[in-house]
């Protein structure tokens, strides 16, 4: 289902240009299970955000479910983003003073859901990332840090996603908390699922069937795994 | 030179009241290094703050260098922040666009240090947190999750403080830079410094001397660990 060829990635700020991917290729089959590991600075996050059509390369080719993002413009890759794609933000990219419920529908708010069927998916998503009822009506930034991730990846699920992008997903979570996140995508990836997971700590990486390396830019590993 | 007496703290918002920490008790002696575990939203980062002097409890007593930070003025705890405390927070709060250089030397901005002398321990602390001489001219946006994490601590080391307090200091970074941030506060904590770190992550708590575990708002544990 995606299908990476060549990807290149250059900033090109003031003071900030930085050739972030220098030639990625890869193809991930629908239903995998996949983690990406590598140094800090490596281009992981740069990668998600081309594969989750948030970015688009300086070169190379992606192909989303057969289809190459180039082609599209920005309406039709919101709509492919919107109906096929979850994605879990490094650093959350929650609405601070939104409610927790509120930052969770947000995916779904302008599609053809009712209210009810919308706040029954938050409901459901957030029962599986296991928080407490009583925080749905805090406002995201009245939440602990793991408080907050956990609710980033609720939101990355309620519109249902064949693709799910989870950029260090438990980075900010208690060892127990993380295991039932991991055991949460394994069910998830046993319905069907494609899941990519960015994340440094090696237990999370074991997890997943596949490991890919990236280094300065560029994979430096791509290996199935035996189960742990 | 922490003294910390049956801290209590209710966050009272609209559909957000919590009781975050239950009465939390302990002493913490110059040039200790202790690390504080336990699962998410158990109070870790909320007791963090208080004795950071960036928040007061609702109830208890919290001595900072034997002084009673409730009889402190506004001004007077920024003064003790300033001069003793550096804070490394769990989501960075950085200055988006402004400079890595910029964001660390905000502590030491309005200090009688001269320009040169403030460009010199920014460099100094962003040398030792091993980020790349070129990143220093980016703004701290176009930065990657663990690169924006380095700033972050570098930040807190600038004003030289003699208190170190970092909530989740390697939660974004790979298990290699994580390990030289580690060295780093162990050279920190050799030349006397006080090192207060909350984390997830048992290899990262090994390497302190001390583990205090918070649990609903309480410590559930508190002792000293032979050295890894
Ligand atoms: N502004 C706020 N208003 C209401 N409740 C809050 C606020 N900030 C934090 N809380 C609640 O206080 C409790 C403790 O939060 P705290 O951030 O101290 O947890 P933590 O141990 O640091 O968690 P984590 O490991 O997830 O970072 C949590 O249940 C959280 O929901
Ligand atoms: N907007 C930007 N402008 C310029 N350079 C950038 C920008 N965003 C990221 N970079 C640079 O691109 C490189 C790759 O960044 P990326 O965020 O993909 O790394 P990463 O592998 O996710 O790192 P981490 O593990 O620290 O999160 C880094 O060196 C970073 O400094
Ligand atoms: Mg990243
Ligand atoms: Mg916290």
């Amino acid at each position: 289902v995606i299908e990476a060829v060549d990807l290149e990635k250059i900033y090109d700020g003031a003071g900030a240009k930085t050739h972030a991917l220098r030639g990625v290729t890869f193809t991930i089959e629908e239903g995998e299970f996949a983690a990406i590991m590598g140094p800090s600075g490596s281009g992981k996050s740069t990668l998600m955000h081309i594969l989750g059509c948030l970015d688009v390369p300086t070169t190379g080719t992606y192909r989303l479910a057969g289809r190459d993002v180039a082609e599209l413009d920005l309406h039709e890759l919101a709509e492919v983003r919107r109906s096929t794609v979850g994605f879990v933000f490094q650093a959350f990219n929650l609405l601070p003073r939104a409610t927790v419920m509120r930052n969770v529908v947000m995916p779904i708010l302008y599609t053809r859901t009712d209210p009810e069927e919308r706040e029954r998916r938050a409901a459901e998503a957030l029962t599986a990332v296991q928080l407490d009822e009583k925080l749905w009506t805090h406002r995201s930034n009245e939440l602990s840090g793991g408080q907050m991730q956990r609710v980033a990846i609720a939101r990355s699920l309620v519109n249902n996603p064949s693709l799910i992008l989870a950029d260090e997903p438990t980075g900010n979570l208690d060892t127990a908390t993380g295991d039932s996140v991991m055991e949460l995508f394994a069910r998830l990836n046993d319905e069907g699922r494609t899941i990519v997971l960015i994340t440094h700590e090696p237990d999370i990486a074991a997890r997943a069937k596949r490991v890919i390396r990236i280094q300065d830019g560029l994979i430096s590993e791509d290996a199935v795994q035996a189960d742990a």
